[in-house]
């Protein structure tokens, strides 16, 4: 369960 | 967001910013590993592909274009200021670059989420990220005495490490399907190699001596 939206971290 | 993420990004953005304007007024970056922030330069380089492809947040955007314009510009002032690049121990900044970026690439090659460019890319900056502080430990182990300056840089960085952490335990349990495999064991590397540094720092710090490391 992984997404893109999940890569909001820097 | 939540706090631990804000502190640990602030404790990062104060990290490159407290050096880059630190270089940019003394004209002097003496002690500070060259090596070690073109690999930085290339971790946001490659970490970032996506940056005019996904948007996030504003916050996000403008957090990734300062941390991109802030480590290219100290690596400019530290190779192409003259009197920046004057005070650079050349000579202690050994290290070379292409042992560590050639295993990180091999690594992104077999482990990465999905095999495509961006993501290859993606997990070579987190492992590359991890054992990007190495030239500068090394370097600071071989000059011992260290400055105010590089001692707040490598606290600073240690604590964004930290908080990290701490954020993802956080987003782990408030978030569902929140796993991040790659991120979390390249992460937790990087901040272990922070731990020896620390142990020093802190003990200079509680005895309120100069910081000096041990060969």
């Amino acid at each position: 369960p992984q997404n893109n939206h999940e890569k909001d971290e820097l | 967001m939540n706090i631990f993420r804000l502190a640990g990004d602030m404790t990062h953005l104060m990290s490159v910013l407290v050096l880059l304007l630190k270089i940019h007024t003394i004209k002097s970056c003496a002690g500070i590993s060259l090596k070690t922030q073109e690999l930085y330069a290339l971790v946001f380089a490659t970490r970032y592909l996506d940056i005019f492809t996904d948007f996030i947040s504003v916050y996000n955007t403008i957090m990734k274009l300062i941390f991109l314009g802030s480590s290219f510009s100290i690596v400019w002032y530290m190779r192409r200021h003259k009197l920046v690049r004057r005070s650079y121990d050349k000579e202690q900044d050994t290290f070379r670059h292409f042992f560590l970026v050639l295993p990180c690439l091999l690594l992104a090659l077999v482990m990465n989420e999905k095999f495509t460019f961006k993501e290859v890319m993606w997990a070579f900056s987190l492992y590359l990220e991890a054992v990007a502080i190495l030239p500068q430990l090394v370097l600071l182990q071989r000059t011992k005495n260290i400055d105010n300056l590089t001692g707040q840089y490598v606290f600073l960085l240690g604590a964004y490490r930290a908080f990290y952490i701490f954020n993802w335990i956080y987003r782990y349990f408030t978030e569902p399907h929140y796993v991040h495999w790659i991120t979390w064991i390249s992460g937790l590397v990087q901040t272990l190699l922070y731990a020896d540094f620390f142990y020093y720092y802190f003990n200079s710090w509680k005895n309120n001596v100069k910081l000096h490391l041990p060969a």
